[in-house]
């Protein structure tokens, strides 16, 4: 395995968005890992419909919450075609479903796997480097004041609450960590994303890991 | 933009929760022991309660119905 990956280095990762006052990480986290899986398997980088998921995905609460496995879980049962983020933009509410005809232009996905992978980082890395960015759930309580650095300290496994998407990692310096997409706009940590030390499952972060299979 | 995020609270209530925060910066960065980690202050968050920031930003959970798989060490040993 490489000693540094960064999906972004590869322009395969779409930018930082941000939730405003929607509870839907849930939804910014999947959208995330389709819209780079699509661009890996060689169709443009585009960006897709977060609230279409948060208004379709029956599984979830919209705004008010939901997980990343339920949107995967409702993607493949309902075979939905995400569309563009342009056709269907984010409003920061939760709306009513809206439907498009067949022939709409669309990204679906043909399944989807999800793992702990609390004890495994390495297995984390070789999915990452083989498949694409991948969706996480973490405890992000204390990245309420988050401004820089590599998150090491005051964060447990065991009380996943947030919703993200790892993009990469680094271990190059003394302290390994994930690259890891949020979406609380550029202006909140490293533009927009969070360093996370690899290797003791801090955070959580390999304690629910998801991505789709395209 | 921290003084009333929410709205709800009078400016005097606000600017409470902003020096509790200022505390919490301080508790959070105290652990700091070498160059690379965290470092934590003043952001757009800053004007919220961790209550209700968790009501906000921290909406997500693992499915109940999800058993997620476990890879086996065998087959980890395998791989590597």
């Amino acid at each position: 395995l490489p000693s540094r990956f960064d999906w972004r280095d590869k322009k395969l990762v779409t930018g930082v968005k941000n939730q405003l006052d929607c509870g839907a990480c849930w939804a910014f986290s999947i959208v995330g890992a389709i819209e780079s899986r699509n661009a890996i398997i060689g169709h443009p980088l585009e960006d897709l419909s977060v609230q279409q998921v948060i208004d379709c995905s029956y599984l979830d609460k919209g705004c008010n919450g939901g997980s990343t496995d339920n949107a995967l879980k409702w993607l493949n049962q309902s075979h939905t075609k995400l569309v563009k983020s342009s056709e269907y933009p984010f409003k920061a509410t939760t709306g009513a479903c809206h439907y498009f005809p067949p022939t709409e232009f669309g990204v679906s996905i043909k399944g989807y796997e999800a793992y702990d992978f609390s004890d495994y980082e390495e297995q984390m890395m070789n999915i990452l480097i083989n498949v694409g960015p991948i969706a996480v759930i973490v405890d992000a309580v204390s990245w309420q004041d988050y401004l820089g650095g590599i998150i090491q300290h005051h964060c447990s496994s065991g009380h996943s609450n947030h919703a993200v998407l790892v993009v990469g990692f680094d271990k190059t310096g003394d302290t390994p960590y994930w690259i890891v997409k949020n979406s609380w706009g550029t202006s909140w940590g490293i533009d927009g994303y969070v360093h996370v030390k690899m290797g003791q499952n801090i955070c959580g972060i390999a304690d629910f890991v998801a991505f789709p299979v395209m | 933009l921290f003084m009333d995020p929410v709205g709800e609270r009078s400016p005097a209530d606000r600017y409470g929760i902003f020096l509790k925060s200022l505390e919490r910066h301080a508790l959070l960065n105290s652990d700091a022991r070498g160059s690379g980690d965290a470092y934590y202050g003043i952001n757009q968050f800053s004007g919220l309660s961790p209550e209700e920031f968790a009501n906000l930003y921290l909406q997500s959970y693992p499915s109940r119905s999800l058993d997620p798989y476990v890879p086996s060490k065998a087959a980890l040993g395998g791989s590597a």
